[in-house]
């Protein structure tokens, strides 16, 4: 379960104080699926990177399955981190020197998977993504959706506990966009805790609870699927 | 005046080829507004970076206002690509370690612009995109469609001849996205050539004439307002 109670976080630049989230409460249960929307710099990344554990609150706190994770050090929340959050970055954030197979297959060569066991399982994320003629080009060979799918796939592929997708079809055709919800969603219906952030009413609808940021702030919290 | 007569572009990775452009011909008349939609990985970027002379024909030619860029230099393209041509690119590509407002200021300083002009050009547009506040933020500072922003801005503030933008609203809300449009779309009023890549089909249907690709190929080409 994710609990926020109270958090803020505030940015500084020269003498200027930006208020990226404003006194943000929520909490999510395990399971959960929710999205994100609000106009642009209202918050919705820095929220996204709290819950991922990327950013600390600069105050309240941040309960992460009963861990106080404000009380953590940076070593143990990169454990945490790694052993139970997935982030698809609206940057995606690949590495540049290795290829799209590579990119995807990293997260388990770091855990200490097998060969035997991970070349499959990342095979299969490509197929499922299209990427198939792709696993061997790098990033700088690959077309801006492409990389998304590649970043897609890279954090499916520990089947972590929680999925945090930061405009996950910003990129994307229609058809590629629904093979990539289709995939997280499957995820989700498996158990694990899916918030997606989205500027696509089409995308944010298919979520079971809905937030909506402005100015740092949840304006709008509601469940129900609204079609 | 644009023109493409037979042009491809393969790129080799390892032992395997990539059409990424398939014999593309078109004429594009000055002051046109043309969208490009396809599916992720069809070329339409690459169809952009040919245009733009970020990269060259691998065999066909372009010929830009009756001069022939496949017969160019390097230094020579460079030379045209700065005058002429504004590219807001799928990956922004700003300066990381320069400020928003320097970001933008950059073509102007290269191209010699005196400071008492150039300031309050740069200002302008931060304004008419909702920038203002963010103007000494770096990029790292700057929410993704805020940094999408900036690249639009940058691009056009040399009031380039032809303005070529790869999915410019994909990371913003529909305001922001509307407000970028209503820019760009009046310096097409003004005589500019404006060609716009999107996935979106409300974005795509506002141009005067929509090209669709598939697999490196112009598939379809009509004029006219769809709605
Ligand atoms: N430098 C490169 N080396 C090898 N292949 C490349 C390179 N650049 C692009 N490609 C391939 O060429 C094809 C077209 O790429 P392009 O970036 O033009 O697609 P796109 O239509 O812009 O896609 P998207 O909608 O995902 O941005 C893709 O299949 C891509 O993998
Ligand atoms: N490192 C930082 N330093 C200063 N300000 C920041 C920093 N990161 C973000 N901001 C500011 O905080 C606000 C929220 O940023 P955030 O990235 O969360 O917005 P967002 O809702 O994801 O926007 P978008 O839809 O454009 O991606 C923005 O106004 C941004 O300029
Ligand atoms: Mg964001
Ligand atoms: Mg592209």
């Amino acid at each position: 379960m994710i609990r926020l109670d109270k958090v803020c976080r505030l940015f500084q630049v020269g003498d200027q104080e930006v208020r990226a989230l404003d006194d943000v409460s929520m909490v999510i249960e395990n399971g959960d699926y929710l999205s994100i929307m609000g106009p642009s710099g209202s918050g919705k990344s820095t929220l996204l990177n709290v819950i991922g554990l990327l950013d600390r609150p600069t105050s309240g706190t941040y309960t992460l399955d009963d861990r106080e994770t404000t009380a953590l050090n940076d070593d143990e929340l990169a454990h945490t981190r790694a052993r139970r959050i997935g982030f698809i970055f609206q940057s995606f954030h690949l590495v540049s020197r290795m290829t799209a197979f590579e990119n995807v297959e990293l997260p388990l060569v770091l855990a200490g998977v097998a060969p035997a066991e991970r070349k499959p399982r990342v095979k299969k994320l490509l197929d499922d993504l299209s990427l198939t003629d792709r696993g061997h080009h790098r990033p700088d060979q690959l077309s801006g959706g492409q990389r998304q799918r590649v970043a897609i796939a890279r954090a499916m592929v520990m089947q972590p506990t929680v999925l945090l997708a930061d405009e996950p079809t910003g990129n994307l055709d229609h058809a590629s966009g629904a093979e990539v919800l289709a995939a997280i969603e499957q995820l989700n219906a498996r158990g694990i805790t899916l918030i997606v952030v989205t500027h696509d009413n089409e995308v944010g609808d298919r979520a079971h609870r809905h937030i909506r940021m402005r100015d740092g702030k949840v304006v709008d919290d509601f469940a129900g699927k609204r079609t």
